[in-house]
């Protein structure tokens, strides 16, 4: 069906609270957004808008949207510095027959004033974002490279919601790598490894040693230097 | 140091392993140690078992983790390491079921290393391939080149993961060490990991160690 005419019309580029279009997608991004976190540390959604394309038998919702953390005390445990409170998030969610789907999340802290397009202030803010304008076919292309993955890897998976589960991860991954990728400061190159489906904490949990970081085991002896004769 | 070093090329190195779904990156980095100062002492390069180390090492915590201090301690008291073949690789904990007369190796003694990168490429090059202990930022990504992530993202005070120096060098004027990691050869350049040496990166000077075998 197309897009329903009030977010045609619904002046996807506005601000404000979301429209009753928008609400279900908006509400299923927050859900992930706190996806295990305990009550009274979920973040609320703020100002939202967005836009909707067609994609296969669903539609595709491109959403910003403000999130406000809730004030938190302890650095050790924040998600931001204490004195930032508020997030500028983009989503993307696909919607098929009812079943939403998070292609992509990318939150990073703001100033508390939300600004419009025109002054360009907030693209400043996430330049990964103003750096990669989100071509049309995204999410297409997305998906070609997890099957890619799914066919080098022999990988597979029970059911459709662990599927599509695992494709939202990986998705998210392959920001995280793109983020690494920016960052690194010697020739490596990041991308698409065996591990691009698992969550920073199943990686952890099941692939590293965080023991070591607890002690340092049985204490050695120096060895000699090796030109001590 | 020599200005290169692999001790790939001279026999010293057995193939990448795959520790699976387990976190024995520690026994795998203790057995690529030994593995190496028993060729370069007594001639003999021998594939040797991780299993042992989960199944018998007390101190450690077999698939939760462990060092590799008391990983060289547990040789010591047990008696020695059977081969890979004896006591083959499982990826989860069982019985102990190691025997005195099947060990094939043993080993006299354990050294820490220094944090000198350049002291350390010296031991390496004279002694064999060194356990190292880093932090594993950006390695769940990482395909292939020289890693070099900023300092803040790879803390020398996270140290997350055991693996094995087997060399070093320089690729188009940037030093290396070049890593042997347990996550089979499908993954980074076939199974090894490149990291900037010399800024001492994600804490590879940190806990470097070795066996001794008279």
């Amino acid at each position: 069906a197309p897009a329903p005419a009030e977010l045609r019309g619904a002046g996807a580029q506005a601000w404000g609270p979301p429209s009753p279009a928008l609400l279900g997608p908006a509400r299923f991004a927050l859900e992930m957004y706190n996806r295990g976190r305990a009550a009274g540390t979920r973040a609320v959604l703020g100002a939202v808008r967005g836009r909707v394309r067609r994609a296969g038998r669903g539609s595709l919702y491109s959403l910003e949207a403000t999130l406000e953390e809730p004030p938190c005390n302890d650095p050790m445990v924040c998600q931001l510095p204490v004195s930032k409170k508020t997030l500028l998030c983009s989503f993307e969610i696909l919607d098929e027959l009812g079943k939403h789907m998070l292609l992509r999340r990318d939150c990073g802290p703001v100033d508390t004033k939300v600004t419009d397009d025109r002054n360009e202030t907030w693209t400043s803010v996430l330049p990964l974002l103003s750096k990669d304008p989100l071509p049309q076919d995204f999410s297409v292309k997305m998906a070609s490279v997890f099957k890619n993955f799914l066919i080098t890897y022999n990988r597979t998976y029970a059911t459709k919601e662990e599927a599509q589960w695992r494709l939202s991860v990986f998705v998210s991954n392959m920001m995280r790598a793109q983020k690494i990728q920016a960052l690194d400061q010697g020739t490596a190159r990041y991308g698409v490894t065996k591990f691009s489906d698992l969550t920073e904490e199943e990686f952890r949990t099941i692939y590293l040693n965080p023991y070591l970081r607890e002690d340092s085991g049985k204490k050695m002896r120096l060895a000699k230097p090796v030109n001590d004769p | 140091a020599p200005p290169t070093w692999d001790w790939r090329s001279k026999g010293a190195v057995t193939n990448v392993k795959n520790q699976g779904m387990c976190g024995s990156c520690w026994a795998f980095s203790v057995t690529g140690n030994v593995e190496g100062q028993w060729y370069l002492n007594r001639g003999t390069l021998l594939s040797l078992s991780e299993q042992e180390l989960l199944d018998c090492d007390k101190m450690d915590k077999a698939c939760m983790g462990g060092f590799p201090s008391n990983a060289y301690s547990a040789i010591k008291n047990l008696g020695g390491l059977e081969t890979e073949d004896d006591y083959s690789y499982r990826g989860y904990m069982q019985a102990c079921n190691f025997s005195a007369e099947k060990a094939k190796v043993y080993i006299n003694d354990s050294v820490e290393l220094s944090q000198n990168e350049e002291k350390l490429a010296a031991w390496l090059a004279k002694k064999g391939p060194v356990s190292v202990a880093i932090n594993a930022f950006g390695m769940q990504f990482y395909r292939h080149g020289i890693s070099r992530p900023l300092r803040p993202l790879c803390s020398p005070w996270l140290i997350d993961h055991a693996v094995l120096l087997v060399g070093y060098g320089n690729r188009s004027d940037i030093p290396f060490w070049a890593i042997k990691n347990s996550w089979g050869t499908d993954w980074g350049e076939e199974g090894y990991y490149y990291l900037h040496r010399g800024s001492g990166a994600c804490g590879v000077n940190t806990m470097a160690s070795s066996a001794l075998v008279d």
